[in-house]
């Protein structure tokens, strides 16, 4: 569970995953 | 494109709330930091959508917590 992808990126109209991929 | 509302945003799907912030909130932070945009509006997601939809009619607000944002994410890449 490595924080080197924190923050996920929020890309316009992709659906956002946000916090799941933490 | 009309104001997002909170009654809007309680009309959707709690997956897609923080969406719809996202593309609104995506625009203005862009405006801001082109390169970190991204990023930053995944930071500011992490908020509670009452406070992201006052940021979205406040610059000042928005603005003050891109910085902070900014700020963090410098931290935490370095």
């Amino acid at each position: 569970n490595s924080n080197i992808n924190w923050p996920p990126e929020f890309c316009p109209g992709v659906p956002w995953k946000g916090l799941q991929n933490i | 494109q009309e104001p997002l509302t909170a009654s809007m945003l309680a009309a959707a799907p709690l997956k897609e709330q923080k969406q719809l912030l996202g593309e609104r909130l995506y625009p203005l932070i862009q405006a801001l930091h082109p390169t970190l945009a991204g990023k930053i509006t995944g930071m500011l997601l992490e908020i509670d959508n009452s406070e992201l939809l006052h940021m979205l009619e406040s610059p000042e607000s928005l603005h003050s917590k891109v910085e902070e944002a900014v700020a963090v994410l410098q931290a935490h890449q370095a």
